[in-house]
């Protein structure tokens, strides 16, 4: 009645816990788990049996480990209320375009800045263990952004909250009800915006985490011509061995 | 969606990441 368009503050809240919890069912590792104390880092002999690798083997392993990280990012966007309301093929364009967004997110939790390692293959492992890949400049990319991100002390409903604003993307090409989507990103900015505030956070901080996102698509993008120009090296070892998940979202 | 098959079967499926 007095012309406010915004959804209720009630629609606002529902959304949030739905995400947070969405986030907390989904999230692969619990962060109890990620405690570097629990985990030791990649000893010598480890990183020289990874640094000893075929480009090869390295890159399966990583698809490997990127599909499982992307399974979990599947399953909280199922959980999302709406997303399974859009239509199949708007879920699939979000999902092609953003799943590993999401996971390169979730790394920052991951991530140890004490000794700039990441958490993968059951173990914290530095730049250097990713050495065989030859992406070394994606890899320090990557590596950057999680600290960066780590930085900003995101508590696990932030993360939660932020990584469905980067999945819920209105500008994705090939979305057939953009509107949709749009209004379930506005809904979602609104929700971290209302947490960013009850959790006393400095202002500033929505436009820094909304900047994240272009440095988040800049990874993908990388990705993908990393991929592109070991395929154009190797084009029947990711046809044979990669896992077919990897090759449905990233193949083309 | 021949091309998406995979995704379209875990769109469609009831799991849970303890199932993955």
């Amino acid at each position: 009645s007095n012309g406010d368009t915004s959804p209720p503050d009630s629609d606002i809240e529902h959304l949030s816990e739905n995400i947070c919890k969405s986030h907390l069912e989904t999230c692969q590792y619990l962060r109890e788990e990620l405690q570097p104390s629990n985990w030791q880092t990649v000893l010598q002999t480890d990183l020289d049996t990874y640094q000893k690798k075929s480009q090869e083997d390295m890159w399966q392993l990583c698809a490997i480990k990127v599909t499982e990280a992307v399974q979990y990012v599947v399953e909280f966007a199922k959980r999302i209320d709406g997303f399974m309301e859009l239509c199949q093929n708007d879920q699939i364009v979000l999902l092609k375009a953003g799943s590993l967004e999401v996971v390169f997110v979730r790394m920052c939790r991951a991530y140890n800045s004490q000794n700039n390692t990441v958490y993968f293959d059951s173990k914290f492992a530095g730049p250097e263990v990713f050495k065989a890949l030859g992406c070394d400049d994606l890899i320090s990319s990557v590596f950057e952004f999680a600290k960066s991100l780590n930085s900003l002390q995101l508590t696990e409903d932030e993360i939660g909250l932020f990584s469905a604003y980067v999945l819920m993307s209105a500008d994705r090409c090939w979305l057939q009800e953009k509107t949709r989507v749009e209004k379930l990103q506005q809904k979602i900015k609104l929700a971290l915006q209302h947490l960013l505030q009850k959790d006393q956070r400095d202002e500033g901080i929505l436009t820094k985490l909304v900047c994240k996102v272009s440095t988040v698509r800049m990874l993908c993008r990388r990705h993908m011509e990393k991929l592109s120009a070991f395929r154009a090296l190797y084009p029947e070892m990711v046809h044979t061995r990669f896992p077919p998940l990897y090759k449905e979202l990233f193949g083309s | 969606k021949e091309k998406h098959k995979i995704l379209h079967r875990l769109l469609q499926n009831s799991s849970s990441p303890v199932d993955l």
